[in-house]
């Protein structure tokens, strides 16, 4: 991989990008894992809220009401009462910000709503023109930010013992400390770096995390901490904290070693390619490997549980239109699934044992969004949707070039709404600008 | 009120205080006990 250096935010605003390049965001509702993702149906335009009035001269802050123009994820585009369709004062603020209250708030805190000072004089009777105004109209829920404040706690905490992916040896797990918890998202430290510097960061409903034992118990590789580096303080995270994976049923018919399928290759998530079923562990759990760039030991199979929304039957990309990345080495091009089958003298997965569930997601192709460079699992950058396939999404990477882009699920903890980096204090990779590109 | 996505919404009496005096609107906030 090309791996991205990180760059500062300073000077990136969500709302100048989405204004300019007039393009719309993902709405919250798409991203489930994400603060207030379930209960964001109450957020829409026309929604009146009271916030800080900034067109005052009066010497202490004071409030006004305005109403929501226009949407981008967390972030709305403001426009204060009684400016009608005068844009000039419009402002954007993240929605779930600590300055943002249902109407009836101020009065309930004992704060004069007082109107900017630009139109102060439009009106000789403000109460008229606001009962006029708000009654009827939608404001928040009374307890929007105790919701917020609700759906930004996370249950992992610092300390906690997980195991992990490793990221050097695809094919096994470490133990790894939480170190910190950033918007639900885990540094997590592997046990045996002695400056903790050697981390991972995923989100912690990511497939890559699993309880203590989880590797024993369905037979999968796992590098054992050296014991004189565990540290006491240490704990066990409880397994009722980690995401459960859809129950499968394997009957007489289950994946079995040597068969083929498409995957989504870990180590370069723009490709799809031709893979093999290389163990099958318990539980569901398949070891698989990318046909062509395999180490001989299988250090770089890599585990998929038979639900993953990153596996496809053979065919996959053929119907659906997608580029196919061949073995490596393999010449007979363009490649042909039947003629390689035969050569190989293997089988296809049956394409009953696959995953076709295809969530109502919500993305359309040009949303923008923030999303994990999987590469570089620390970045959060600007992102764009520019393909959808069903359930799976590609995720370009504002300003990089095309093969960064990733393949993710529709349901990836990896993706967030335009906003969610201030909202939870994490550092947003604004769009690379030309001079990091050259 | 219920939209169609199955939200419900309730009217709430909601209190106004300006610079001129207080006063309250009828205005719609969604079921906060859903």
């Amino acid at each position: 991989s090309v791996n991205k250096a990180p760059v500062t935010v300073e000077g990136f605003s969500w709302g100048n990008y989405i204004t300019s390049n007039n393009v719309i965001a993902a709405p919250v509702t798409c991203f489930r894992h994400a603060p207030m993702g379930n209960c964001w149906g109450d957020i829409a335009e026309g929604v009146r809220i009271e916030v800080p009035n900034t067109d005052s001269n009066l010497p202490t802050k004071v409030f006004w009401i305005s109403g929501i123009v226009k949407l981008a994820g967390y972030n709305a585009l403001l426009r204060y009462e009684g400016f009608e369709n005068d844009s000039s004062l419009d402002f954007w603020c993240n929605i779930c910000g600590p300055d943002i209250h249902p109407v009836g708030w101020c009065a309930t805190s004992g704060k004069p709503l007082v109107p900017p000072q630009s139109i102060q004089h439009k009106y000789t009777n403000w109460k008229a023109f606001l009962v006029k105004r708000l009654t009827g109209a939608k404001t928040l829920p009374p307890d929007f930010s105790q919701k917020v404040s609700e759906n930004m706690q996370y249950p992992f905490k610092p300390s906690m013992r997980v195991e992990v992916v490793d990221k050097t040896h695809l094919c096994r797990t470490r133990v790894a400390v939480v170190e910190s918890v950033i918007g639900g998202r885990l540094r997590l430290v592997y046990e045996e770096s002695e400056d903790k510097t050697d981390d991972f960061w995923c989100h912690m409903y990511s497939p890559l995390i699993h309880p203590i034992g989880w590797s024993r118990s369905i037979g999968h590789r796992f590098k054992r901490t050296d014991i004189l580096k565990k540290q006491e303080s240490n704990y066990d995270a409880p397994s009722h904290l980690f995401i459960k994976v859809k129950d499968v049923e394997q009957g007489s018919e289950w994946f079995k070693e040597g068969m083929k399928l498409e995957a989504i290759d870990p180590l370069n998530l723009s490709a799809i390619c031709v893979a093999t079923i290389r163990k099958v562990l318990a539980e569901g759990y398949l070891m698989i490997g990318i046909d062509g760039s395999e180490a001989a030991d299988g250090s770089d199979w890599f585990c998929y549980h038979a639900s993953s929304p990153s596996i496809f039957p053979v065919g996959f990309c053929e119907i659906n239109k997608i580029e196919l990345t061949p073995p490596r080495g393999y010449t007979k091009l363009p490649f042909k699934w039947f003629d390689y089958l035969r050569e190989t003298g293997s089988i296809a997965a049956p394409v009953k044992l696959f995953n076709k569930d295809v969530p109502n997601h919500g993305f359309r192709v040009g949303m923008k969004l923030e999303a994990v460079d999987l590469m570089e699992p620390r970045l959060v950058c600007v992102a764009t949707v520019t393909r959808i396939i069903h359930r799976l999404l590609r995720i370009h990477f504002d300003g990089w070039e095309d093969e960064y882009d990733q393949w993710v699920d529709c349901e990836s903890p990896d993706l967030y709404p335009v906003g969610w980096c201030q909202l939870t204090g994490y550092q947003l990779q604004p769009p690379a600008p030309q001079s990091n590109k050259d | 009120g219920t939209e169609p996505s199955g939200r419900k919404w309730e009217q709430k009496q909601v209190q106004i205080k300006t610079l001129e005096g207080e006063f309250s609107v009828t205005m719609w906030a969604s079921d906060d006990k859903k």
